[in-house]
């Protein structure tokens, strides 16, 4: 038996807003460590690693490991009937196909219940290496958002180049180009405008915006975001949700061919 | 010009 009641049920619905655009199904993992999904994109280009740690729900059980099957397409239509307000309780039988949600408004004067038909997919659980990045960076997420949205509009690469100077995010396109620095900045009225740049070495990665622009859907969940650069690996985008858990989204760089 | 990557050829299935 799995049951897990989330008091903020909006987080759940913004989550999966967040990624079903990346990501059409995937495999919900239930453990002791929490509800997770791990899930590439048809493309192999973009990856999607969620948690929600047990303590996000009260009460959480788990009474054996699970795989849920879910279509995020499916599952966002169906929290669509939830209110932000709502606590949301999923709840699936050991050998269930079915995946019963149920919607309670804070008062408890109104309870939802609708069941989500589970599938079957195959999926391969992948192994992310342990990587020390030579630059993270950690800054407001609507800041990030805005840059991707307004260098979208130029080329379909956007070019990040951590230096000394600052951060350097360039688009080169067919009716010119367009480029933002972004300096370390602490000293800011609100802590999430604040921009921190721990850099052990320059780094310079080219990446396709509309990925970065998917990615900062996330925006909702989280005023915060941390970019983490190597060079030729993928980048790491990663939003922490409260102290409940996160999504992590790692994106393959393009390459000079 | 650059191609797009892929994340096979960092992930591994484990």
């Amino acid at each position: 038996m799995f049951e897990a009641r989330l008091n903020q049920g909006a987080v759940l619905k913004k989550l999966v807003d967040a990624v079903r655009d990346i990501v059409s199904e995937g495999n919900f993992d239930c453990n002791e460590n929490g509800l997770a999904l791990q899930a590439m994109d048809s493309a192999h280009v973009a990856l999607v690693a969620m948690l929600l740690r047990p303590d996000a729900f009260e009460p959480y059980r788990c009474d054996r490991n699970m795989s849920l099957g879910i279509s995020l397409k499916s599952l966002g239509t169906i929290l669509r009937c939830a209110s932000n307000d709502d606590i949301i309780t999923l709840r699936a039988e050991d050998t269930a196909d079915q995946l019963a949600l149920t919607f309670e408004s804070p008062q408890s004067d109104k309870v939802s219940e609708y069941v989500l038909n589970l599938m079957d997919i195959d999926s391969e659980h992948l192994g992310i290496p342990d990587t020390s990045y030579d630059t993270v960076i950690h800054m407001s997420s609507a800041e990030f958002q805005r840059i991707c949205r307004d260098l979208q509009q130029l080329s379909d690469s956007v070019t990040i180049d951590a230096s000394k100077e600052g951060i350097k995010f360039t688009a080169t396109g067919q009716l010119g180009s367009g480029q933002v620095m972004l300096r370390q900045n602490m000293n800011v009225d609100r802590e999430e405008d604040a921009t921190v740049i721990e850099m052990q070495q320059p780094v310079q990665l080219t990446f396709a915006v509309k990925y970065l622009s998917m990615f900062a859907k996330t925006t909702p969940l989280c005023n915060r975001v941390t970019l983490c650069l190597s060079k030729d690996v993928p980048l790491l985008l990663e939003y922490k949700i409260d102290e409940i858990g996160y999504i992590r989204y790692y994106l393959a760089p393009k390459v000079d061919s | 010009a650059s191609t797009q990557g892929r994340l096979d050829s960092f992930f591994k299935p484990s």
